[in-house]
């Protein structure tokens, strides 16, 4: 395959499941990421891009037949193989139900943690109190499917790990110590076994675990 | 620093709000 | 098949996505949706409930052969046909894009602006104002890509398609008076369309778009 192309600005944990989706399919990417390629903020604002990518919004991918795609999940997809994206309809069925789990219950209580202690948002005291206890329903619910399974999906890593890995990441770097995380030794188990799978450690490189909950960056 | 552009992500903070209060009012239609 | 089984609340347009499907693939989905079969807040919190649901969310669907999945749109593309998937990658990953960004760019706001009209959620003008500025928004994305399409990828209905109408349902029952929607002539044509197929009818019925844009419910 000539190359393709995925535009982000870098450190994108959106585009990360893309990339490690690739090194599973081989696909080849190249990432433009960086001036004078692409530069955020204004490449994606330009009438060429927006004619491409009518959201503007990044990863965004261009396949070497010109073929177009946004939204990271889409492109992960697009570069997967048959395995990643689930082989039967069940397993398949199966990996949407943990990807959208991960957009619709991860992401959003793990920026209201996290932000706040890259600097990057306000601190408020109510929300991250609350998100702390979103986080921890939701690593239960993970806790208790991981149990009896080493992967989310059938019995090799999927979509569903992909997304769900690169969802949890900012938390376990930033904010799920030892003491927090404790309880959920079935998804620590899986989370480091992901991690140590050369797919994402050729993208994600070494992933230092959280020891001291970061505390917002006043 | 990287994680600034993390800011232009579309992000439903006030997601848990819109849950919490879609399914408190179904539990009361069905109630 | 025998019968398959779709527990929800009545009138989730969340689960309006699956009844649709179902209508083009032929699968035939039974909906437990009031007592004493299903109670929503009672029956979605029993152990035997969470052992096969273990978010306690609806819809929730369980197969004939025991086979579960929660998240609506893993419902939606269990019972559907390849066709309605997207039957090449290129399609297929399209029909994901729209499907995600349905949940992304279309529900947050749609909820925001809807939810106060039907008495959900207290009324704030600032978060109202922004709301309607991001529907105008994802209405001209959406009215660009169907300027010169029937519907959003290939030639026939897909799951982007039944995704986008049913998160776009409220918006258009509720708020998008002939004023607000004018601009976007070739959503409106796509919206009322795909209405007006039968497996959309007979799910959806008949649908009143809306004549006068519902103020909060004070």
């Amino acid at each position: 395959l000539s190359p393709q192309t995925l535009y982000t600005y870098p450190e994108n944990w959106r585009a990360f499941k893309a990339l490690i989706a690739a090194q599973y399919s081989g696909a080849r990417i190249r990432v433009l990421s960086g001036p004078p390629q692409f530069h955020f903020g204004h490449t994606n604002r330009t009438p060429q891009f927006l004619q491409k990518f009518p959201l503007g919004k990044v990863p965004a991918f261009e396949g070497d037949d010109g073929f177009c795609v946004f939204e990271s999940n889409a492109i992960a997809y697009y570069v997967s193989t048959e395995e990643l994206r689930g082989s039967t309809p069940e397993a398949a069925a199966a990996v949407l139900q943990w990807v959208n789990f991960a957009d619709s219950d991860v992401v959003p209580p793990a920026s209201t943690w996290v932000f706040p202690t890259l600097g990057i948002l306000h601190y408020n005291k109510q929300a991250t109190e609350v998100a702390k206890e979103e986080v921890r329903r939701v690593l239960g619910v993970l806790d208790g499917h991981l149990r009896t399974r080493t992967f989310l999906v059938g019995e090799r890593v999927s979509l569903a790990d992909i997304s769900l890995v690169c969802a949890l990441l900012w938390l376990y770097k930033q904010v799920l110590d030892p003491a927090f995380r404790g309880p959920f030794g079935n998804v620590n188990r899986w989370f480091l076994t992901c991690l140590n799978q050369p797919q994402f450690k050729a993208v994600l490189g070494e992933v230092q675990l959280c020891q001291r909950m970061a505390q917002f960056d006043a | 620093m990287a994680v600034d552009y993390f800011l232009h992500d579309k992000i439903w903070f006030e997601k848990y709000k819109y849950d919490d209060a879609e399914r408190r009012f179904y539990e009361q239609m069905n109630g």
